[in-house]
């Protein structure tokens, strides 16, 4: 473990905890985008299906189940509670997942590091991961008004990945033949797709005015 | 940390 990726994992936390205090404090998922949450779902199953079967430690099992834990009860808070569901923009969240779920998985059977079901399915996880965040990004666009807590959900998504990186980087130099190019390509793009939405977000945040997305 | 085949990062 290194402090990038400690850092990493934490913001990435640090997210889950944003958008669920969000959701579960002022009873609103106004702006987010309920195919991503479902997306982010989908990444944690199939990513962690070594949860029961790969002890790494404890840290590493804590995180997992914490992960799959938030990221299904955001989607069920957005699907089913009565409140919050009201406020969930179904009219403008219409990002066909299976367009990016499709595509994922042909490339992982393709393209993995060893052709077992969990590889396969661990590798799906990461392409599908790196582009996720295309519908709530849509949804930004679309709708426009950002409030202030889905603009930093959204940049610490971006900014656990981009710490990760730097993770991927710091093993490389330091650990012999650690090489890895799947989680490493799929988080540039992962990384990549943010580079706009961290420009606006810097530029609302340095002008000190509401993050606009152009159209 | 990593074993082989064992992917010790979430």
């Amino acid at each position: 473990m290194n402090i990038f990726r400690l850092t990493a994992d934490m913001t990435h936390l640090m997210s889950v905890i944003v958008l669920l205090l969000k959701i579960h404090t002022i009873k609103s998922c106004a702006g987010i985008s309920l195919k991503t949450q479902e997306l982010y779902a989908i990444v944690f199953t199939c990513r962690y299906l070594d949860i029961f079967t790969d002890f790494i430690s404890f840290y590493n099992t804590i995180m997992k189940v914490i992960f799959l834990w938030t990221s299904f009860s955001i989607v069920w808070y957005m699907r089913y509670h009565k409140i919050v569901r009201r406020s969930y923009d179904k009219d403008q969240d219409t990002f066909r997942h299976v367009f990016l779920m499709l595509p994922c998985l042909v490339l992982a059977l393709l393209i993995n590091e060893r052709f077992t079901f969990k590889e396969v399915m661990w590798t799906f996880s990461f392409y599908l991961e790196a582009v996720a965040i295309l519908p709530q990004l849509v949804l930004l666009q679309r709708t426009r008004n950002i409030d202030n807590l889905t603009g930093q959900y959204i940049f610490l998504l971006g900014a656990y990945r981009a710490l990760y990186i730097l993770n991927w980087i710091y093993r490389y130099v330091t650990e012999p033949n650690y090489v890895h190019w799947i989680p490493w390509m799929s988080g540039l793009v992962q990384t990549l797709l943010y580079g706009d939405f961290f420009y606006y977000y810097f530029l609302s945040w340095k002008n000190n005015v509401k993050l606009q997305l152009p159209a | 940390e990593e074993d082989e085949g064992k992917h010790d990062e979430l």
